[in-house]
């Protein structure tokens, strides 16, 4: 079975720079395993 | 079970015979022979787990050296399409939900726990309390066993798992299966959901200053939007913005299996896809194409502080049912009635409208089933 989340969060893009500058960060990588509770993501203002 | 039976008897059965004085050598009644047929079975079983493990070795080998899994359809894939996976689903659902003798049931969920790597000390309550593998499979954990991250500004795991995919949807709003083949989000999730239309609305506000003839036209893409419209959207992204990200986790059969609530959010819809039960592990992720989008799925689509969220959470052959706990009604699984799929999901909006349900954070939303 598995798990697919989609949400919206602060984001910040820059016309000048193609890459996005977000600001929320996933804490977690391809491949790590991860339990209940544990944070996926964090952001800040 | 049968066999274990066979086995209690056919020793009893020995025991009688050695008590009794007999010594014949006849095949009746000795206690060490196994029928030809089990023994095949065990050891063709044996030989396949061990090709398995064999085969996921590699690929682990080749991913640490940097070599990214491609889709490769093969002969398996086309020969799973034409297994009645649903019938075998709902087979083992109540296979899996036979009620084992309590002196069974420890050895039983040993061995499940033995064979997926699963941590019994975890488990809320004593093994033999737990009726059928089933029951098990569906355990609740002891207090405190997963604590939940108390920085509010967090986003948790819904679940026990392996992070598969994270990352940010981009203009394409579609998510790699593997190197070389994604599928999109809006047929995850379902041509009616609110993700093209949220995320739209902003930028709809810019583009309608803008240009009036694109005011009428609500139900428009983000795609379509960043295709009619490109200068439009670069004005619009020198601003800050709302992301779209996404995360995709695979739980191995050993792996708690509730999901929880990843934030504070309102439910504000559920769409039930009733697609195809295949199988969801690595190698099918790289032999199925548009596996996620085809297989039966739950979509809970909502609100949270920033914005839209949805989650979806997606079957596969040997745990095919999901249940809802804020809509205990909702059934999965079910026997086709159709020869031909239905492509519209069954969908329920939760009253009171524009509210929903609200859940926590770390509040149990569902439960994947056995079968």
């Amino acid at each position: 079975s598995t798990v697919v989340l989609v949400f919206q969060a602060p984001a910040l893009k820059k016309q000048e720079d193609e890459a996005s500058s977000s600001e929320f960060k996933f804490c977690v990588e391809r491949g790590d395993k991860i339990r209940m509770g544990e944070a996926l993501g964090r952001w800040h203002d | 079970l049968f066999f274990l039976r066979k086995l209690h008897t056919t020793t009893k059965q020995a025991g009688a015979s050695i008590n009794g004085g007999g010594s014949s050598s006849d095949s009746k009644g000795n206690p060490f022979l196994v029928p030809g047929a089990t023994v095949a079975t065990i050891l063709m079983l044996g030989a396949l787990h061990a090709r398995r493990m064999y085969s996921d070795k590699k690929i682990v080998e080749a991913r640490e050296s940097g070599i990214e899994l491609e889709i490769q359809p093969d002969v398996k894939a086309k020969f799973l399409s034409m297994l009645p996976l649903r019938s075998i689903s709902r087979f083992w659902g109540s296979v899996s939900s036979t009620e084992l003798p309590v002196w069974l049931r420890p050895y039983a969920h040993r061995a499940w726990a033995r064979a997926f790597h699963s941590n019994l000390e975890e488990a809320a309550l004593p093994l033999d309390q737990y009726a059928s593998l089933k029951d098990f499979f569906v355990r609740t954990l002891k207090e405190g066993s997963r604590p939940i991250d108390s920085d509010p500004r967090s986003l948790i795991s819904p679940v026990d798992g392996t992070v598969i995919r994270v990352g940010e949807l981009k203009e394409g709003v579609l998510i790699e299966q593997v190197k070389g083949f994604s599928y999109s989000v809006s047929s995850l999730l379902g041509a009616g959901s609110f993700l093209p239309l949220m995320a739209a609305s902003d930028i709809q506000e810019d583009i309608s200053c803008q240009e009036n003839n694109l005011r009428d036209e609500s139900r428009k893409s983000w795609w379509r939007i960043s295709l009619a419209s490109p200068k439009l959207r670069e004005s619009s992204s020198s601003r800050p913005m709302k992301g779209l990200f996404y995360c995709v986790i695979y739980l191995r059969p050993g792996d708690y299996h509730r999901i929880h609530s990843p934030v504070d959010w309102n439910v504000l819809l559920r769409r039930h896809f009733s697609g195809r039960l295949y199988p969801v592990n690595e190698r099918a992720t790289r032999t199925i194409k548009n596996l996620y989008v085809e297989n039966e799925r739950v979509v809970l689509e909502g609100r949270w502080q920033e914005g839209y969220i949805a989650m979806a959470a997606i079957g596969a052959t040997n745990i095919g049912s999901i249940e809802l706990f804020i809509e205990p009604a909702l059934k999965t699984n079910q026997p086709r009635k159709k020869l031909l799929q239905s492509e519209a999901p069954e969908e329920r909006v939760y009253e009171p409208e524009g509210t929903g349900v609200m859940l926590k954070k770390g509040d149990e939303v569902a439960v994947f089933n056995m079968g």
